[in-house]
């Protein structure tokens, strides 16, 4: 799982 | 952040909390479809995972931990706890009409094709899509309860006024997934008819009952 990967938006 | 996005999240956190006390409170789900609360909460399950790979902020590790929770809560309520309020007869929608589909654009059009890319990408596509059952519920029963209404007035608010958080973003951003915004037109396209009835009818003291 590449933690890059976040979004911002919900 | 922007106003926009967080009077969406608002909106989306009071449609999610509404809906929940409506059936937790009246101890009925009658009305409800739950192919269609099934379908959010598999939306939120796919895109939330990056709850496990990285922290972006309080509110937005908080957020998704409350959109799964109720999500899940109500799943638990229709499926379980209430089964036998659940009103399996009109809601028939035919939900592997959709995620098949759906699957299968995931896998053609994404930004990404990682493992969390796709399933981000699967779980936006669904979204647009997921009010379909309980739309189609309410057409085959004819009508629907006012607080319903106020839970679909709500869902449907919250990715218009993400519209709008995009045109902010791409102005003043420079920000803009096409995906995000392609989807989220087509949701809220679906949700147009219900608007106009919601405003003539609803807002007016009547009860929502179809045809119009």
């Amino acid at each position: 799982l590449d933690d890059d990967f976040g979004k911002d938006e919900l | 952040m922007n106003i926009f996005r967080l009077t969406g999240d608002l909106s989306h956190l009071a449609a999610i909390i509404i809906l929940l006390l409506k059936i937790w409170k009246s101890r009925s789900c009658a009305g409800i479809s739950g192919k269609s609360q099934v379908l959010f909460a598999l939306v939120f399950t796919t895109r939330y995972l990056d709850l496990l790979t990285s922290f972006i902020s309080l509110y937005n590790t908080t957020m998704k931990v409350i959109y799964i929770g109720c999500s899940y809560a109500t799943v638990y309520l229709i499926y379980m706890k209430l089964k036998a309020t659940y009103d399996g007869n009109h809601d028939t929608f035919r939900v592997e009409f959709l995620i098949v589909p759906v699957g299968g654009l995931a896998f053609l059009v994404n930004h990404d094709f990682s493992p969390l890319e796709i399933l981000w990408t699967f779980s936006i596509y669904l979204e647009s899509v997921a009010i379909l059952p309980q739309l189609f519920m309410i057409s085959k029963t004819g009508e629907a309860e006012t607080i319903t209404t106020h839970y679909l007035f709500f869902l449907g608010l919250y990715r218009a006024l993400y519209l709008i958080n995009w045109i902010w973003r791409f102005y003043f951003e420079g920000f803009f997934d096409m995906i995000a915004i392609v989807a989220g037109v087509v949701q809220t396209i679906l949700y147009c008819d219900f608007f106009y009835l919601y405003v003539t009818k609803v807002l007016k003291g009547k009860k929502l009952s179809l045809p119009a």
